[in-house]
Parts: C-alpha cells; structure tokens; sequence
C-alpha cells in the first residue's frame, strides 16, 4: 500500500518516519583530546582516541565509548560540536548525553541553510541572564505568541556523574500551534544542521563565575537529533540519490529534495503543503496530449475561481490554445475522432481557386467560396452555375 | 445532382499568371 495514497488511490498527506537524523552523520567538534597524545588519550591509537564520531555512531566500538574535548586550560571554555543533517529535516527532540558531570551552559542552535546562518534553539543554563542576557522559562512553559529560544535549567548530573541533555522542539512552541496550518511552527521545527556550544563547565560550588577548576574537559557520548526528513507531505520516505545524498522520493506530482516544488507539467495550480485534511497534489496541465509542457498563470488561476491556471505551451497536431482544446487556424475539428486523437485537427484544404480564403470554419470545415461555388471545399460549381474561364470567378450563372 | 468539381485545365491563365503560381 501507498502511504501517500488513500484506499481509493486519490493523494493523501504522507510523512517519513521519525529518524535519528544524526546518526552516522560526522560531527565537527571545535576541541578533540590526543593531539598531541597524552597518557589518557591519544588520536592515533584507536584503544585510546576519544574522537566526535563517537557521538553519532551508535556506540559500534570495541575503544573508547565517549568523545572527549582537550584539555581547556583558560576562559573561554567553549567547545562546539555541529553536525550536518545532510538536507532539511523537521525536528522533534535534541539530546546529548555527557559521559562527565553535564556542563552548567549550554547553547543549542540550527542552520537551515546549510550552515551558512545560525539561530538559537534554546539555552541551557544555570545563569540564564549572566550567560545569555535571557530570564529563565517560566514554570508555566512558553507563553509568546509563537515559539521562541527559551532558556531552560542547565542539565542535572546523574548519581553516576553523568548527565543528559534533552529538548523537545515543543518546548520552545506555545501550546495549541498545529504543524499543519503554522507556517511559523514548520519554521521553527526545520533544520539542516545543529550545533550545541558548550559554554562553561560545571563546577562545585557553581556560582556562574567562569572560575572552573582547571583545566577541564567535556565529554559526551550520543548525540540524537530526532526528526523527519522534510518532504511537506508528499513523500513517506527519503533516499539517497545518485550523488549519496538523501532526498525525498516525491509523490503528488512533487519534486526537489523537499518536495518543494510542482514537477515541470504539474502546474495547474499553486504548489502547497500537503496537511491531514487535503493533501495539496500538484496537478498536471489539461492539454489533451497534445503538449509536455505547460506554464502556470495566477491571473487565470483566480478567473477560475482557484481551480486551474495551467496553460500548455507548444501545442502539437495542429491544436491551439490554452488546454489545446481547438484546431489552429486552416484547421478544423474532424467530428469523428476525440480531443485527444493526434489527428483530431483536419486541414481545411480550402480550393486555391473556388475558396475566397484558406481558413475554414473550425467546427464544420466548411471554407469561404466565391459567389457559385459551393461544397465543403469549394471545389464545385453550385447549381444553377457552370465553370468559366476566370480564376478569379471560376462559376458563373448558366445562361 | 452530382457537380463536377473544378477544372483547373478549363482556366484561362493568361491575366492570372500570380494565382497560377498559388495553384
């Protein structure tokens, strides 16, 4: 079964299903132990090497299980870690899982362009406004008209020293926004990359001084990006393409990486998202068959009442106007055959000499005939009349 | 009745030599 398609096989919303988006993917981390080697790690041994793959490699290691930082000696102690999703995806959690004492701030950011720009997710802090210049989230969750970079507490270590970092995108949305009739909200939930900034470390004592005792290291081991590959609703899966690359495998007359545009002849209408209650296909122009290509017109689109806009382009077999629906001129509708036939359109084949004009009628193929001419093409003399000597008046009254 | 169509043998070319040339 089709899940883009309903049991009746008209077009319906499909999504892909929730995916580590991180998994497998490489990290980038700002700061890496074992360059040069110390005692407790070194880069180029495998037994001691803490290297940021170990984030997103689902722990498939018979090394070390934890990626670890160098060793930060002076302020800032910043480390970043970013990963690239590979395309666009539309977050549900971030989590990241300390394999020390959880650091006392962190930031969370995306990029939905690659990389090339940053916005803040969220903040993690136990000084909101000494670390971010932000109040911390109220008790009673966001409260803004739309979602927003809140600042939650920093996160809690566990017993075992260790300690997690989960967000939720929901936990930056005020409650009540709908995925599907929130442009803001798919917004919010996009990213093609995340990044998490590690600012200051925690400490005994905390007091939001950068006064950590030093020199110090983070380390983690799994970072998660829960997500669905970005297809708008029109595809339930994403694949990679000839380049490796994982896009979309379109439906609904769609295309792109995600499926955010309508294919070439699919332009009779606006290209939209699906939602729940109506999936929003791209449809293709009505051109009879006797045209590939169409382009979409939104001045005839609203004459239409929002229906159709479509207008084929290059109309063939002899066919014109905007669904090729009539013949050209010196063309006429053979009455016999359907729309669609390739040879729907007759030609006239108006007589050089009894026609007054080479066009007939479109509907009838009858031509303009000279006074006493008559039939369909003008190729007789009409009763009453005889054929003379003229070109130019070939039937002229029997006398 | 069954009209004949158009001869085009029977016309006299001579002033029309430009619609000769369309025929």
């Amino acid at each position: 079964a089709d899940p883009c398609k309903d049991d009746g096989g008209a077009p319906r919303s499909c999504v892909p299903g929730l995916v580590n988006a991180a998994l497998g993917r490489e990290v980038l981390a700002s700061s890496t132990c074992g360059r040069p080697a110390t005692r407790a790690c070194d880069a180029s041994d495998p037994r001691r090497a803490h290297p940021a793959t170990l984030l997103t490699s689902a722990g498939v290691t018979t090394g070390p299980l934890c990626w670890r930082s160098d060793l930060l000696s002076r302020a800032p102690l910043n480390v970043t870690l970013t990963v690239a999703l590979g395309k666009a995806f539309e977050l549900v959690f971030v989590s990241l899982r300390f394999c020390s004492v959880p650091p006392a701030s962190v930031a969370l950011l995306k990029s939905q362009d690659h990389g090339r720009s940053w916005v803040p997710l969220g903040f993690f802090s136990s000084h909101c406004r000494q670390d971010y210049g932000r109040l911390p989230v109220p008790t009673t969750g966001p409260v803004g008209p739309g979602p927003e970079a809140l600042c939650f507490p920093a996160p809690q270590a566990q017993p075992d020293g260790s300690g997690l970092l989960a967000f939720s995108v929901q936990d930056g949305s005020p409650p009540g926004l709908d995925l599907d009739s929130s442009p803001v909200l798919q917004d919010w939930v996009t990213a093609t990359d995340i990044r998490m900034m590690l600012t200051r470390p925690s400490v005994p004592g905390d007091t939001g001084a950068s006064a950590a005792t030093l020199p110090y290291s983070y380390s983690a081991a799994e970072l998660q990006v829960g997500g669905r590959c970005k297809c708008n609703g029109h595809a339930s899966q994403c694949l990679p393409d000839p380049q490796g690359r994982l896009v979309c495998d379109c439906r609904h007359g769609t295309e792109g990486s995600d499926c955010g545009r309508c294919k070439p002849f699919y332009c009779d209408r606006p290209w939209q998202r699906a939602t729940a209650q109506e999936a929003h296909a791209c449809l293709a122009c009505s051109c009879n068959g006797h045209a590939r290509r169409c382009r979409f017109n939104m001045e005839l689109y609203r004459l239409s009442g929002r229906r159709s806009g479509g207008v084929c382009l290059n109309c063939r077999h002899n066919t014109a106007g905007r669904h090729c629906h009539y013949c050209r001129e010196g063309f006429y509708r053979d009455p016999g055959r359907a729309l669609s036939d390739r040879r729907a359109c007759r030609a006239c084949d108006c007589h050089p000499v009894g026609a007054a004009g080479k066009t007939c009628n479109q509907t009838t193929g009858q031509c303009p005939c000279k006074d006493g001419v008559t039939g369909l093409t003008c190729n007789r003399c009409a009763p009453g009349f005889q054929q003379s000597r003229s070109p130019v008046a070939p039937c002229v009254k029997t006398p | 009745e069954v009209m004949p169509t158009l001869d085009m043998t029977l016309f006299d070319w001579t002033d029309y030599e430009d619609l000769k040339l369309e025929v």
